[in-house]
Formats: C-alpha cells, structure tokens, sequence
C-alpha cells in the first residue's frame, strides 16, 4: 500500500 | 469505499451545509470563526489540486468540486457579503502560528518529495488543527449558538469515522496511511471536549455554554 492509494479518499 | 467512509464523508458535506445555511438563512456569521474557514479553504485547495491530474471516480471528483465551492462560498459570505456580522474582536487567533509550523512539518515529513504530495501532507496536517480558531473564539465568548454546536458536531464527526474507516481498512485491504491516521487523530482528539460537551448539554436541548 504507497501513499497513493490514499488519495482516494476526500 | 466503505459504510464508515461513506457516512463520513455526508458527515462533513452536512457539517459544511449547516453553516453556510446557518449564514445566509440568518443573514449574519455572529460566532463562526472566518479564520477556521480561511483555514478550511486553504486545505481543500491544496489537497484537491489532483482533480487536474487525477481522476479516481465522478463521486470523487464531484466531491472535492463540491467541497471547494462550498468553503469558498463560506468565506465569501463571512468576509464581504455579511462583513459587518463578522464578530472579529473574538476571532483572534493567529493563524500564522499554525500554517507555518504545519508547512514546515509537510516538508519534512511526507511520503514523496514532490510538489503535489507536499501540498497533500500540508493539508492532511493544517485539517487537524483548522479548528482551532473556532474552538479559541467559543472558549473567548464562553458560549455557542445551538447551531453552531451542530456543525462542529458534524464537522467532528467526520473525521472519528474516518479512523473507524482506517481501521476498517487496514483489516480488510492491509490498507494503513501512517500520515493520514496520526493527523486523523490529532483532528479528533481536539474535538473531545466539545463532544463532552455536546452530547452532555446540546443533546438535551440547552445551550452549549462553558462553565465560568
């Protein structure tokens, strides 16, 4: 999991 | 997306409509700090900075739209439209000493040195602490209209569900953001006392009021 796939989130 | 996520998102959008509702249906911004706003404006225009170079879902992108409208709308109404029921004299928390820290912080610890991640870490770490004004005007004024109350409420809310979403990811998608969590519940925590505070007077149908 990178930081990306927090970027889903708002 | 998950149950906890999708609520807290309709959370925050409800926490944003309270207030600008508050506003124009009153037509006057007495109690709200215009300095958490300003605050407010400033971490969605640096997280959403993506919608140009990322697009992950309409939900998605129609919410960050959304959330950038709404708060720069509210600002609007509480620094020109309705200026003269902008209750400064109470709003006198300096902001200086929470972006700088906060910007200086975002580039140091962050997952990527690049612009677009440092704007998103900057913003992940000024959410945690936007409120602050807020929370300083209604100690400074020692009371909170009901309203009001209901917002910050909303607004707290929001992000408790996204650690319960944290959590809940991190069981079932081994999903776990180190930056996004810690920020999370720093953001929560400053809510505490007036979650205490809400649950133990407003709910009961007084006055949020701090005790002299």
């Amino acid at each position: 999991s990178n930081s990306r796939d927090s970027h889903d989130e708002l | 997306m998950n149950i906890f996520r999708l609520v807290g998102d309709l959370s925050h959008l409800l926490a944003i409509f309270v207030l600008l509702l508050k506003i124009w249906k009153s037509r006057s911004c007495a109690g709200v700090s215009g300095k958490s706003q300003i605050l407010f404006a400033l971490v969605f225009i640096t997280r959403y900075l993506d919608l140009f170079t990322n697009f992950i879902s309409v939900y998605n992108s129609l919410m960050k739209v959304i959330f950038i409208a709404s708060t720069v709308a509210t600002v609007y109404l509480m620094y020109i439209k309705f200026k003269a029921t902008y209750d400064s004299n109470h709003d006198t928390f300096r902001i200086e000493f929470l972006v700088v820290p906060v910007g200086g912080l975002a580039f140091l610890v962050n997952h990527d040195f690049t612009p677009l991640e440092i704007l998103w870490t900057f913003s992940i770490y000024l959410e945690s602490v936007a409120i602050l004004p807020q929370l300083f005007m209604i100690s400074k004024t020692g009371e909170a209209e009901t309203i009001t109350s209901h917002y910050l409420f909303a607004l707290g809310s929001y992000r408790a569900l996204y650690l319960l979403n944290w959590i809940y990811r991190y069981y079932f998608e081994g999903y776990f953001d180190l930056i996004a969590v810690v920020a999370g519940c720093v953001q929560t925590i400053l809510y505490c006392d007036f979650f205490y505070l809400y649950i133990t007077k407003v709910m009961w149908g007084k006055k949020l009021s701090l005790p002299a």
